[in-house]
């Protein structure tokens, strides 16, 4: 039985195009409810309704229309996806996993510290920004090599791993990844721009423009 | 503006500095 | 079939007990190599066989004998795993996965910060400490109000979830969870006993002391 529910979030947040992407394949119905009325960031996530159901008052966070609740990106990701998506066998599943877990340990905190300083919404640290951009070469390496001879991270098609890949990179791509720089990671580009090319991430994500000049800190 | 929400995101920042402190503290074990 | 294969890491990893808490679980045959000569920390893990099966050069990382090979701690615990620990509904999986994802976001962060310099292996930073402190202290309390009337955090048995969260806070309890800070926070330590005293959990733990004086950072 298809799943259906409430996504409660903030707008154009990247944890929560995961778990919209999936159900674009899985046919999950999802409320989007991340502006007033129905919800405003940082009051309605505190309140006694809320953490009654969510009690770490994070979003983005999932009610289904049967009650049944869940935080966690990752988990509500899961809970609407289909079994191609979360990987049909052991060993898709834990490939799937590995990517997933790849993307939040190894992405997203050099990709943030990047970033967030282009955006104007953190104090730029030279050295910091330096060592983040390592990181990000390192991970776009090892991303690279595995889809030198991969359409998609796991198995034949989409999976949660490049749903969730996708969505980390996204700031990357879209702020700093400029020709120059993502010039030795061919095969992920590739891959990258062939998951944005599918209906389901077009439906959720739109048109997403590479970037053209790597953004700088926004003083 | 979607961006400010993003500062309210829990981001461990500093995450490559103890993935390298506990790198390093394991290696000097190994190594005695 | 059982799993059986290698799993690569360096000694006392608490990720890598993640695994080998839930192989005693599924029966998995896990030959564990973190010492010379089977495994040099350091070295092992940056030569080129071990990158051609590892490409992030991460432990812990299995290698099953039929030579399937997964990185990141929370797939080769979900790989060594049996249902039962999974989650056996949609729901209880999903369960399992945010509270999974709840320890490295909420927990591991803040536990290193405060933990680490009392270790010795990070400077002390006494603002970074008392924030750690306070964040130690809401994710316990999220855990104790979710613990008030449950034995184990998803479902009547033990699952990945206890098993990811008791990995996650194991160098609290053992290094700075002094009585009066764990007073506040009876369920999660009721919670975490009742899993510590669990023959798969002793089985790879050991005995666990818990911490009776709040260990100071270690100048």
């Amino acid at each position: 039985m298809a799943v259906s529910g409430t996504l409660y979030t903030y707008p154009d947040n990247w944890r929560s195009f995961k778990a919209q992407i999936a159900a674009q394949y899985s046919g999950a119905q999802l409320r989007l409810r991340c502006s007033p009325p129905h919800f405003r960031f940082g009051t309605t996530n505190r309140s006694a309704d809320f953490l009654r159901k969510f009690p770490a008052g994070k979003v983005p966070a999932f009610e289904g229309d049967d009650g049944f609740c869940v935080f966690e990106s990752n988990a509500i990701a899961y809970y609407v996806s289909n079994e191609e998506l979360r990987g049909a066998t052991r060993e898709g599943a834990a490939q799937v996993l590995q990517w997933v877990n790849f993307a939040d340990s190894d992405i997203v905190p050099p990709a943030s510290t990047w970033v967030f300083p282009t955006l104007g919404i953190m104090h730029y640290n030279k050295q910091a920004t330096e060592q983040a951009k390592s990181e990000v070469r390192r991970a776009l390496s090892v991303l690279d090599a595995h889809l030198q001879s991969r359409t998609f991270l796991v198995g034949e098609r989409v999976s949660l791993a490049d749903i969730s890949v996708v969505c980390a990179l996204l700031w990357l791509y879209k702020q700093v990844l400029e020709p120059s720089f993502r010039q030795p990671f061919g095969n992920v580009t590739r891959w990258f721009l062939t998951c944005l090319h599918q209906p389901q991430f077009k439906a959720v994500l739109g048109d997403v423009p590479l970037c053209q000049r790597m953004a700088q800190f926004d003083a | 503006m979607a961006v400010d929400f993003l500062s309210n995101e829990n981001i461990w920042f500093e995450k490559f500095k103890y993935d390298d402190a506990e790198r390093r503290f394991y290696e000097q074990q190994v190594n005695g």
